[in-house]
């Protein structure tokens, strides 16, 4: 289906939006892990969607392999798929937690909240 | 299940990082007829993942968080959220530390003893892991005074922190200090560098004792007088062993999802070992 752009124009050959930062709301408590996890309950993770498409915009970071990618996709779609839209900066946060010896622990865990996305 | 729980807000991000953030709404549809396959499951899959859920139930609900380690989280959590670096763990000694254990002591003091001269700590560390760096712990022990014993407290004592090395075997003295108390009701927590001890220490169970004496005569003190006895004190009174340490990879859920997987397999064995043996006898 054609997407509206940000100006209201309906471009008819793209059907996602260009690879960005989206929500992603993370409830422990539905994923079965508020029996070891005490805090946070919820966060908010973000998750990258979207198309990497040539021309690649500088802000999406592209790596030179993902550059070259798009450039032969945008070439030939059948002859490779376009670059990934993927994580390209996380930042952590602290999760109090109750280990296997019953012990409370908390631990700052690495990668856990998409600061930016790009093409990789 | 992930694609289940993790369902995108809809619109704007929804905040709720805190304690008490509560759960959040499902409104996708695809999300909700996910969770049903998963509950619908294969009836075998499905008893093992309820027991399962059941067994961990237990386990988290048995514990209550010391108040130490809630205000490290507070304060922790709420200094990334505001993009900080001002932070207590940061700024101490111990900023090279990515995580910190509280663990509780299990001993109880002795009911039929009229003067409580010493008294013994005693910590599980089984839990510590070989593959963490170990930069520092500290104890933590609560004073609060009863009392029927404010008006006569006043004075000058010596604590005295020594390691317990065994039974017949004498205890190791570790740290004395002078605890100078100006008003009756003046208490709190009394905190000793442990991070030397616990570092030579290869033990899974660890074990401190506490002595106190008047600082004019070397009179021994008894420990409930000056407020360190443990009866009808709540968990979060109850001293406590945090030590820091630092994992040298970088962590993933994941070692926390196979610890899970592996304990729960280990209670699913000791099951059908359990019926291998009634069936034997049978």
């Amino acid at each position: 289906s054609a997407f509206t752009s940000r100006h209201g124009k309906r471009h008819g050959r793209k059907s996602k939006s260009r690879c960005s930062k989206k929500p992603l709301h993370v409830n422990f408590k539905e994923l079965g892990w508020d029996d070891w996890i005490i805090a946070p309950l919820d966060y908010e993770a973000y998750h990258c969607e979207g198309v990497c498409d040539f021309p690649l915009r500088s802000h999406l970071e592209p790596t030179n392999h993902a550059i070259i990618q798009t450039l032969m996709n945008s070439m030939d779609p059948n002859s490779t798929p376009p670059s990934c839209c993927v994580p390209t900066k996380l930042s952590p946060i602290s999760i109090l937690y109750i280990d296997a010896g019953n012990n409370v622990v908390y631990k700052q865990y690495e990668d856990m909240v998409v600061e930016s996305c790009g093409c990789r | 299940v992930e694609t289940a729980a993790l369902s995108p807000a809809p619109g704007s991000s929804s905040p709720g990082t805190g304690l008490s953030g509560g759960p959040g709404r499902h409104t996708d549809t695809r999300a909700s007829k996910l969770l049903l396959v998963k509950e619908n499951g294969p009836p075998a899959a499905r008893s093992h993942h309820h027991h399962r859920r059941r067994r961990r139930r237990r386990r988290a609900h048995s514990v209550v968080p010391h108040h130490f380690m809630m205000s490290i989280y507070t304060a922790e959590s709420a200094a990334e959220r505001v993009g900080t670096n001002a932070s207590l763990l940061r700024a101490s000694s111990r900023s090279a530390a990515n995580a910190i254990t509280g663990f509780v002591d299990t001993a109880e003091d002795d009911a039929v003893d009229s003067h409580l001269k010493r008294q013994q700590y005693l910590f599980d560390v089984a839990a510590l892991s070989n593959k963490e760096e170990l930069v520092g712990a500290e104890l933590r022990l609560l004073r609060k005074t009863p009392e029927q014993f404010r008006p006569t407290l006043s004075g000058l004592y010596d604590l005295k922190l020594y390691s317990c090395l065994g039974e017949g075997q004498p205890s190791k003295l570790l740290q004395s200090r002078s605890l100078h108390i100006h008003q009756s009701d003046a208490q709190g927590w009394e905190v000793f560098d442990v991070w030397e001890t616990l570092r030579l220490s290869h033990s899974a169970q660890f074990c401190f004792e506490l002595k106190v004496t008047s600082g004019q005569g070397e009179r021994d003190i008894d420990l409930r007088q000056l407020g360190f006895g443990r009866k009808g004190r709540a968990s979060q009174e109850r001293a406590l062993l945090v030590v820091f340490t630092r994992t040298r990879r970088r962590e993933s859920l994941f070692s926390e999802m196979k610890e899970d997987i592996k304990s729960s397999e280990g209670s699913a064995g000791e099951l059908q070992l359990h019926a291998r043996r009634r069936r034997r006898r049978r």
